[in-house]
């Protein structure tokens, strides 16, 4: 089973065309390990990419190199899923 | 089997057995108007089943509507179940739901990629594609919904087997996507089509392959635009209403355009909620209401194809 530790979920609030200049930049870098949860470079709606743990600080480097402004939406994905999982044993019961 | 549905647990995310189950209980508990019907196997040979609603007739006007396309988005398969349960239970209690049903048949899939629902529950709960072997490379699986045969291979899907948006070998390579292309082609009488992702609020008319206007963008936004506001009366749920193309971005293969292509004008794609910061994992105690309010919207939709036929 593929785990999700330290795996983080960023969410990523464009402002500029040069801001989706870099995220795209950014989805074609890195070899198709991120995955991005919410499409669509735009000014309107935040886009939200979930990180392996391996690659946060240099996503996270190259994010603020760039000045792109994001937050952190999930802050561990295993620990949500694994919320998740309990919730849906102890309902099974 | 559960005895009846009323024991349903619709408040928590289920297996692929168990909304298999429920399928049962809920096709013995409504026999006169709900069939369960196979429209063929998955790619690791699961069976594909569709709830068809019908009070009779013989190739009524029909409504199409599935979830779960991609597998993730869990919230989709689970309000697909509550609203299944919802129209079986509304019929001969709701007049509009009894009158439509009186007039048209609604056929809805809650699990349209079952292999990948279960690798979800087995593997990998991010995994939102099919589950098909790709030939000369090591990832697996095809986006079920950049297969159709709609702008295929175009911009916004990709031609690496590795990629969340692989657009496959060819138009309709995965079997998950022929068995519904087959039954929507031979039934020939769909008036409707409506897929339901996750997340981002979003109620979405096509093209997606192309930015260029369908010639019934006003009326399609304008029924959009309309069904919003009922989904939005209920838990004040913000949602944007606008083509694919426009709204999100450039996606080719889509099944929507495929569908408004072979002329089923009221074509639509809910992206429903996350009001939070969950995404994908939204947690199973906002199941009942994200369902409650897309089948408010939904139902507008539903009214509104009944009363404009074409």
């Amino acid at each position: 089973e593929e785990l999700f530790n330290g795996a983080q979920v960023l969410r990523i609030h464009v402002e500029s065309e040069d801001h989706i200049q870099a995220l795209k930049e950014l989805e074609e870098d890195v070899d198709s390990v991120l995955d991005f949860w919410s499409h669509g470079f735009s000014t309107e709606r935040p886009i939200d990419i979930r990180v392996p743990h391996t690659n946060l600080s240099a996503v996270k480097d190259f994010l603020k190199k760039n000045n792109v402004p994001f937050t952190v939406m999930i802050n561990n994905v295993q620990e949500l899923l694994e919320r998740e999982k309990a919730e849906m044993v102890s309902n099974a019961k | 089997m559960e005895r009846s549905t009323k024991s349903f647990n619709f408040a928590a995310y289920h297996d692929l057995e168990t909304l298999y189950s429920f399928m049962d209980t809920l096709v013995a508990s409504h026999p006169n108007l709900i069939t369960k019907v196979h429209i063929g196997n998955s790619y690791e040979n699961r069976p594909m089943y569709a709830l068809k609603f019908s009070t009779g007739g013989v190739s009524r006007p029909a409504i199409w509507v599935d979830a779960g396309i991609h597998s993730r988005e869990w919230v989709t398969q689970a309000s697909a179940a509550w609203i299944a349960n919802q129209i079986a239970s509304n019929y001969g209690v709701d007049p509009s739901v009894t009158s439509l049903l009186g007039q048209m048949d609604i056929y809805l899939m809650i699990v349209t990629n079952p292999d990948g629902y279960v690798f979800t529950h087995t593997n990998n709960r991010m995994w939102r594609k099919t589950r098909s072997v790709n030939s000369g490379s090591s990832c697996r699986g095809v986006d079920p919904n950049r297969n159709w045969d709609a702008g295929f291979g175009g911009p916004g899907a990709s031609k690496d087997p590795c990629s969340e948006s692989y657009h496959g070998p060819y138009a309709n390579s995965e079997v998950e996507v022929k068995n519904v292309v087959d039954l929507i082609m031979g039934h020939g009488n769909f008036k409707s089509f409506i897929s339901i992702h996750s997340y981002s609020q979003l109620l979405m008319y096509p093209y997606g392959y192309t930015c260029t206007d369908i010639p019934d963008k006003s009326e399609l936004h304008s029924v959009g635009t309309a069904a919003i506001k009922e989904l939005t009366s209920l838990y004040n749920t913000i949602y944007q209403v606008g083509s694919i193309c426009k709204i999100i971005y450039q996606a080719s293969g889509g099944s929507i355009d495929w569908t408004y292509n072979i002329g089923i004008k009221y074509s639509f794609a809910f992206e429903l909620r996350d009001t939070g910061y969950y995404g994908f994992l939204l947690p199973a105690n906002q199941i009942i209401p994200t369902a409650e309010e897309t089948w408010l919207g939904l139902k507008y939709i539903m009214e509104y194809v009944c009363n404009h036929p074409y």
